[in-house]
C-alpha cells in the first residue's frame, strides 16, 4: 500500500540539500559565506551604497559560551561561526523571521538583475546550521531611516516552513548604523573548503573595487580588500516582462492582477517595449475587442492573445535596466590580479533569451606571470550577475564554449600563458541548479559568449604576430 | 522599497522550470516521456507485475478535435501529446489530482529504493502542458481489486500549488484491467528529442530484459521490445534509517512521531541494525534515563543521544532491501546491443553514505562491433536505480571515474574499441538536481565506482594479454 504525503518546501530542502550546494560540511560552510556575501553585496552596491563588508569565520570548539562545547566528536568537521555584516539597506523588522526562517521568501521575485533570485540562500544556511548544531542564527539589522535596532534568533519549523523566533528585541540606534549582521553557526570544515573561500573573495573583490571587504579566518589570518575607487556602476533597475517571454500562465496571473481596464491599455501598460501603437496592433491581429476587460478573458482568449503577439514585431528589450561590469574594469581586474602582459576585455551589446534581455562579457589575459596551461585546462573565470562561480565548472556552458574555441586559429600555441574570463548578466541567469554554481546551455547564451571570447581572441592573434614580428625583427 | 513576498513551489518551479529538466521543447518532451516511464516501472516491477508499457508520441496540429488548431505557429516547435500507459498498481482515486496537481506530492518519500524520488516528476509534465497548450492532464487508473476505473482531467492552480480539477469520472470495470494511462499535451520538438528518446527508451529495455515497452513515434514509427524472460528481480523493500545517517532535525522528527514509549525502545524500534543491546549502549553513553519518554526529549538530550551514536559500533547497513541489476544482467544487456568481443560485470558488495546503504555495478564491453574511441570520449552508459541518464554527462561523478582511470595499466591502448556501464542503486541516490541527469560527487559513491571499474579492467587487462598471447602463437 503505497503511503501519499506531501512536503513543504523546507522538508523538501531539507533532505535533498545537496541539491542545493549543502552537500557536505566543506561545501556548506563555503555555500554559507557566499549565500551571506551575495545577500550583502545585494544589500548595497543594487542601492548606491559603496559596500563595507565584513566575513568572520571562527572556529567555535574551544569556547565555553559557546554552549556547543565536547559536542565536536560527534561530527565530522568541526564547530564554525560565520558572521557577515553589511552597511547596507537593511531589512524591515517584520519581514525579518520570514526572510530567513521560510523557504521561498525574498524580496528579490521581481524582474531585476540581482544576485539573489531564489528566496532560499540564507534559509539554507539558518538550516544547515540548526540540522547540525541545533542552534539559531542571529540576525540584527537597522534600515537607513530606522531610529531603531532589531535583533532576532531565528530557526525554521522544518515540517510547516515557518520561522521559529527564538528571541526578539530592540533598542534605540545611538549612531547613524545601518545594514545587518547575520551569524550562523554549522559544522563546517575549514581545510577543505579554505582554499574555495580564499578564492570568492578574492575574485568577488577583483569585480567589485568599490567594496570594502575585510575577512577573519578560523587560523585569526586576516585579509583586507581595500576599496581603489568610489565610482559604482549604476545600479540594476526593475523592469516589465517583455512580452516574447510571456506564456499562458504568465499571461493568465498578469491579466488576473492588472490594474487596467481594458486589453489594450493591459498590453501598453504591464508590457516594456509596447507602446499604444503595438498594443493596438496585438489586438488588432488577436481578433478581440480592444475594450474587452483583462479579467473578463477567457483561455481561448488569451491563447489568441499570445499568438498575435508572436505575430506582431515588437521592439527587442532595451537592456539599459542591466548593470555589466564594462571593459575597463574587466581590465583593470585581470591586470591587477594576473599581472599579464596582455589582457583585453569585450563587452557584447544586449541579446535576449525568453523575454530576458542579457549582456554577456569576456576578458582575456595572456602572457606575463600568467603560468602556461593546456588547451583542455585553460583557466576560466566565470562570472555571473557579479557572482564568481567556483564549482561545477564541468557542467557550465562557459567550460564548453573556451573549450570549442579553436585557439591555433588565433595563434594561440599550447602549453599557453593564457586565462579566460566570462560574465553573464540579466533579470534571470539561467543557472543549472538552486547552488547557483554553473550556467545552462541556453542557445542565445552560449552564442552570445562565443562570440565574446572570439572577439577578445582575435585581439590576442594581433597581439601575438605584433610580438612575433618584433622578435623577428630584433634577432635580425 | 523592497517587495518581499512569498512563493509557493509550483510558483517556484514553473519560474525554474529548467531546473527540473524542462528547459526547452526539444528537452520538455524528453523529460515528460521519461517522468511518466519512470512512473510507470516503479508502479510495476516494485509490486511483482511484469510490465507492459505503451508510450504514444502524437503529433497534435492536424486534428481537428484536438482544440490547438491553428495555434502551432504560435509557438516554438510543435504540439504533441504524450500517452504512457501501465499495467501497475494504479493509484487510489482520492489521490489522483494531489499526484498529478500539487507539486512535492509523493507516495516515495519513504525510505525505499524507487526511480521517483522528489514528488515532482508527474507535475511539472502537467504543469509544462498547461503553460504550453493550456490543456489539462488526462488521468485514467484502476487499482488491481478496485472494480472502477476513474478518470480525471487535473490542472494545476500556479499560485496556489493545488489541483484544479477540470473533469473527473468513473465506470464499472468490465475486464480486470489495472493500471494507469496519463496523457500530456505540450509543446515539444520531436526532431531534436527523437534521438534521445528512441535511446532512453532502449537504454531502459537493456536492463529490463522482463518488460514490454511499445513505443509509437508521431512518424507512426513503432518500436517494440519484447520480454525475454518471466523472471523478475525481487523488488526493493521499505527500510527505517539507520543511526549513522541521522542528524539533529531528522531525530527531533522521528521522536516526536514515535510511538514508543521510551528512550531505548525508541532507538530499538525506530531505527535499523539497532538491538536492544546496542539501543542500551547508546543511552548508557549517552547519560540519558533509559525509560525516558521520546517526546519529552530535549535539544540537549537530542544531541547527547547523537553523540552517543556516533560513539558507539552500529552495525553497517544491511542493503538486502536494495534491488540491484546483476552481473549476468548488465552482461547479456552489453552483449546483446553491442555484439562486443569482450564483456565482464562487476557488482560491489553493499556500501553506505549518509545513513544510506548503495550498490554500485560496473560492465566492460571490448571490441566486436564496438567501434574505436579516444581516452576522453569512452561511451558511457550511466544508471542510477534503473534509470538511464543521458544528460549532463560532464557534470556527472561517472565520467570523472572514467576519466581517472589509468587505462593504459589495463594495457587498452587508445583509440580502443571501448564502453563502460556504471550503475548505483540507493534508498537515496545523491543526484545533482532534481532533474535526474547526474550523479553527484559523494566520496563513498566516487570510491565505490573507481572500484567497480577497475575490478572489471583487470579482467579485461587479462582477456587482451590473452589474445595478445593467442597472437604471437599464431605468428609464429
Ligand atoms: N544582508 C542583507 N541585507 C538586506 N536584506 C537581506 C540581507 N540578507 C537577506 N536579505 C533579505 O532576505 C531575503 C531572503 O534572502 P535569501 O538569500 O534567502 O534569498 P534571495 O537572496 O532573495 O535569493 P537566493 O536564494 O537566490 O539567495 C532577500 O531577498 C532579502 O530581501
Ligand atoms: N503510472 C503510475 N502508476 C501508479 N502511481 C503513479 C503513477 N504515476 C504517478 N503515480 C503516483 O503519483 C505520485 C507522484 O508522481 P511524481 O512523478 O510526480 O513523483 P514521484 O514519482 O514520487 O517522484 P519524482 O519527482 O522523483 O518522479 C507517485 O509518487 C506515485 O504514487
Ligand atoms: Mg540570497
Ligand atoms: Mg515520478
Amino acid at each position: 500500500v503505497e503511503k501519499f504525503k506531501s512536503l513543504s518546501p523546507s522538508e523538501f530542502f531539507y533532505r535533498n540539500k545537496e541539491i542545493a550546494g549543502f552537500s557536505n560540511p566543506a561545501r556548506a560552510l563555503y555555500q554559507t559565506v557566499r549565500e551571506l556575501v551575495e545577500n550583502a553585496l545585494d544589500a548595497t552596491d543594487s542601492h548606491h551604497i559603496l559596500p563595507d563588508i565584513k566575513v568572520i569565520i571562527k572556529n567555535e570548539v574551544e569556547t565555553p559560551t559557546s554552549g556547543l562545547v565536547g559536542l565536536s566528536e560527534a561530527f565530522e568537521g568541526g564547530l564554525y561561526s560565520v558572521q557577515v555584516e553589511d552597511n547596507g539597506i537593511g531589512l524591515p523588522p517584520s519581514h525579518v523571521p520570514r526572510a530567513f526562517g521560510q523557504l521561498l521568501y525574498s524580496s528579490k521575485y521581481v524582474l531585476r538583475q540581482t544576485r539573489g533570485m531564489f528566496g532560499l540562500g540564507a534559509k539554507m544556511a539558518v538550516l544547515y546550521g540548526q540540522i547540525t548544531t541545533g542552534k539559531p542564527a542571529e540576525i540584527t539589522t537597522s534600515q537607513v531611516t530606522s531610529k531603531r535596532v532589531y535583533y532576532y534568533r531565528i530557526g525554521i519549523d522544518v515540517i510547516n516552513n515557518t520561522p521559529i523566533i527564538h528571541e526578539a528585541a530592540t533598542y534605540m540606534k545611538t549612531n547613524d548604523w545601518h545594514g545587518t549582521i547575520v551569524k550562523i553557526y554549522l559544522v563546517g570544515d575549514w581545510q577543505r573548503s579554505k582554499q574555495k573561500i580564499y578564492e570568492y573573495l578574492k575574485r568577488t573583490a577583483i569585480i567589485a573595487p568599490y567594496a570594502n571587504i575585510y575577512f577573519e579566518d578560523p587560523d585569526g589570518e586576516i585579509m583586507l580588500f581595500k576599496r581603489s575607487t568610489e565610482e559604482m556602476p549604476p545600479p540594476p533597475r526593475e523592469v516589465q516582462p517583455h512580452p516574447y517571454g510571456v506564456d499562458l500562465e504568465m499571461l493568465k496571473m498578469m491579466a488576473a492582477t492588472t490594474k487596467a481596464s481594458t486589453l489594450v491599455e493591459f498590453l501598453y501598460k504591464e508590457f516594456q517595449s509596447v507602446g499604444i501603437t503595438t498594443a493596438n496592433e496585438i489586438v488588432q491581429r488577436s481578433g478581440l475587442r480592444p475594450d474587452l476587460k483583462p479579467s473578463d478573458l477567457t483561455l481561448e482568449d488569451l491563447m489568441k492573445v499570445l499568438k498575435a503577439i508572436k505575430e506582431t514585431n515588437v521592439k527587442p528589450p532595451r537592456a539599459d535596466h542591466l548593470s555589466n561590469l564594462g571593459e575597463k574594469l574587466i581590465e583593470i581586474g585581470l591586470k591587477e590580479s594576473l599581472k599579464p602582459e596582455f589582457v583585453k576585455a569585450v563587452t557584447r551589446k544586449p541579446s535576449v533569451y525568453e523575454g530576458h534581455a542579457f549582456i554577456v562579457e569576456a576578458g582575456i589575459a595572456y602572457g606575463g606571470r600568467i603560468p602556461p596551461s593546456d588547451k583542455d585546462f585553460i583557466p576560466l573565470l566565470r562570472y555571473a550577475n557579479k557572482i564568481p562561480l567556483l564549482y561545477d565548472e564541468a557542467a557550465d556552458v562557459m567550460r564548453a564554449v573556451v573549450r570549442n574555441i579553436d585557439w591555433e586559429r588565433y595563434d594561440v600555441v599550447f602549453p599557453a600563458p593564457l586565462v579566460v574570463l566570462i560574465h553573464i548578466c540579466s533579470t534571470k541567469v539561467p543557472y543549472k541548479g538552486v547552488g547557483k554554481e554553473a550556467v545552462a546551455d541556453v542557445p542565445e547564451v552560449e552564442r552570445e559568449m562565443e562570440l565574446a571570447v572570439k572577439e577578445a581572441a582575435r585581439e590576442l592573434k594581433s597581439y601575438l604576430n605584433m610580438k612575433a614580428r618584433e622578435r623577428e625583427e630584433a634577432e635580425k
